[in-house]
């Protein structure tokens, strides 16, 4: 189980790293085990410094830097075993538009195994699915779900002619 | 394997039956504040087996029946069906289409079904085990949890990995 | 002090209903001083209830939902005792755009008495701004500031005539 | 009351000198994840005299000061200055126009000056004392707090009702 583990680790770790400089242009981060006790045990931690500057602590980084580093380490995981499918749920509303767009890449890179749904308030994310469900409250305090389409010219949704019928 | 069919009636705010189909790729849910969202990621997690209500934002199990509203009556049942695509054979059951069902009927009774067949809530368990999805598993996330992660105790980080080992 | 807390209690809890029901259409919301101890030691229970939905506990609500609820509180402690500057970090973030514009309406009723700092990464808002600031990292790792402007018809920042010269 | 100017230079990201004016009413601060809005967020708590590193998401008040990037050394001192109107009257001063400076030296100095008089923090903290802004006080709120305010303990919902008392 330990070498199970160890090998886990760094196959974690090795991805972490790469995709973390996906993420973060000319940044680098790594993930350690601390040193000195059993590692079925021991704590991991995460060392993380956004392109161009320097190593501090993970505190100091801003709201949306933490989440990137976050979905960075779920998405280093999910690499070395992906899952059939993986459920969002507005993960990206700390995100900036740039950092949107490079996740949203690396999930259609990864749909190729995997299966995403996304729920999301971001039209950028919006964009990169490749169907979309509108849940509406027409009748109060009761949902209903609708097909919809992105049109993406004027930025707004739409029902999908589907439903138009 | 991939979801291609959700089905919800009675299940939080969904007093009327919806349906969603899913295609292979990814997915967008999206629509304002409070129309039902995360109750549809909700009604995966609970047909999938979760039995932490507060995972599912509710103080006891009994409050994810439907229980009214302005417009609509409480109901006294809520029923979440999925339909999983067994087509790489990840799941250990014969068929290559899946239907898991769960009910709970406001005398707090519940029923749980594969492919129509009564069976055990631990049946539904078993099926996910080492899929990499379920309870307990990486495969539903949101904003809190990718916060948790970078801030959390380094227990919630270990977990992350141990599952993926 | 017993006595002005009790009226700063009334106070707040009139605001807060008021308030709640300008950004939940139809909703209801009240404040409620725990019976039984001492006023000044008892704990302060909040009842929302969004419209056109039933009572239900408090983390039932949506992430959105929450948010605004608690953003009502705060305005309405606010008008009891207007605070000369207020400073909101990304608060919006969890908002659909119907709230966003809801929300910026209250503020922009309070900047007769107020002056506000937004930051924010939502549009909507920059538009309820009289005058943004735009921060960047063009040089690796150090920030700078610019003063922007907000093109209305193209939906981006530019940097102001001023900052042109 | 309101701010006028704020200056900042060698505080976090701010190696190089910064200045915002602000007019009365609504101001944005918008950027990039990561850019340096939160850290203006923070200068304006620190010069105000906030004591409590882990507000300003430090483990050390000393790390506030620029630490380095890749392309600009660490500094010796952080500086930051605001400047308010004070056209009400609201300060306990004579000045129609106040100027609080912080300083922090990296041998752990700190120096505090009122229109370029040095003074105590304790007279920093002082002037704003009743005017409802100030560390402790609600008039900066980011978005976890908002989420606090319904989820956390009643203790800190019951702070705030007592700061308006
Ligand atoms: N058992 C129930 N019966 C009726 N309504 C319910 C029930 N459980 C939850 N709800 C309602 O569902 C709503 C929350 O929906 P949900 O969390 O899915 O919103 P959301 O679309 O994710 O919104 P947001 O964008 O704000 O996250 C709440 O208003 C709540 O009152
Ligand atoms: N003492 C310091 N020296 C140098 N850089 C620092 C220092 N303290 C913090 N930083 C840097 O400031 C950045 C965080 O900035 P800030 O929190 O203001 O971002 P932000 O604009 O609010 O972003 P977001 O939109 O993601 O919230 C981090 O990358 C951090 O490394
Ligand atoms: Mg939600
Ligand atoms: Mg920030």
């Amino acid at each position: 189980a330990r070498k199970q583990f160890l090998e886990t680790f760094e196959s974690v770790q090795q991805n972490f790293s790469k995709v973390f400089k996906s993420f973060f242009e000319g940044g680098r981060a790594s993930l350690i085990l601390r040193e000195g006790i059993d590692p079925l045990e021991a704590d991991i931690d995460i060392y993380a410094t956004p392109g161009g500057k320097r190593l501090s602590a993970l505190t100091l980084l801003s709201g949306g830097e933490k989440s990137l580093t976050a979905i960075s380490l779920l998405f280093a995981i999910y690499l070395v075993k992906p899952s059939p499918f993986c459920i969002f749920d507005e993960v990206d509303a700390p995100l900036d538009d740039q950092n949107v767009r490079r996740y949203t890449a690396a999930l259609e890179d990864y749909a190729q195994e995997t299966q995403f749904i996304l729920v999301t308030h971001n039209k950028l994310s919006m964009r990169a699915a490749q169907q979309l469900y509108g849940v509406t409250m027409q009748e109060e305090g009761v949902s209903k779900v609708v097909s919809v389409q992105f049109e993406k010219e004027e930025e707004k949704l739409v029902p999908s002619q589907a439903e138009q019928q | 394997m991939y979801l291609s069919e959700l089905n919800i009636i009675g299940f939080k705010s969904f007093a009327r039956k919806i349906q969603l189909r899913f295609n292979k790729g990814i997915t967008g849910v999206v629509g304002p504040n409070g129309c039902g969202k995360s109750n549809i990621v909700d009604a995966i997690r609970w047909v999938m087996g979760e039995q932490r209500s507060g995972v599912l934002r509710s103080e006891r199990m009994e409050n994810v029946i439907f229980n009214g509203s302005e417009s609509a009556k409480p109901v006294g049942m809520a029923e979440v069906s999925l339909t999983i695509q067994n087509n790489k054979n990840i799941l250990p059951i014969e068929y290559t289409e899946v239907v898991i069902t769960r009910r709970l009927f406001r005398s707090g009774e519940s029923q749980y079904l594969i492919n129509g067949n009564l069976c055990r809530l631990k049946d539904i368990l078993d099926l996910f085990m080492d899929t990499g999805v379920g309870p307990g598993t990486y495969s539903v996330i949101e904003l809190q949890q990718v916060e948790k992660i970078l801030n959390g105790k380094a227990d919630e980080r270990r977990a992350i990995f141990e599952e993926a080992a």
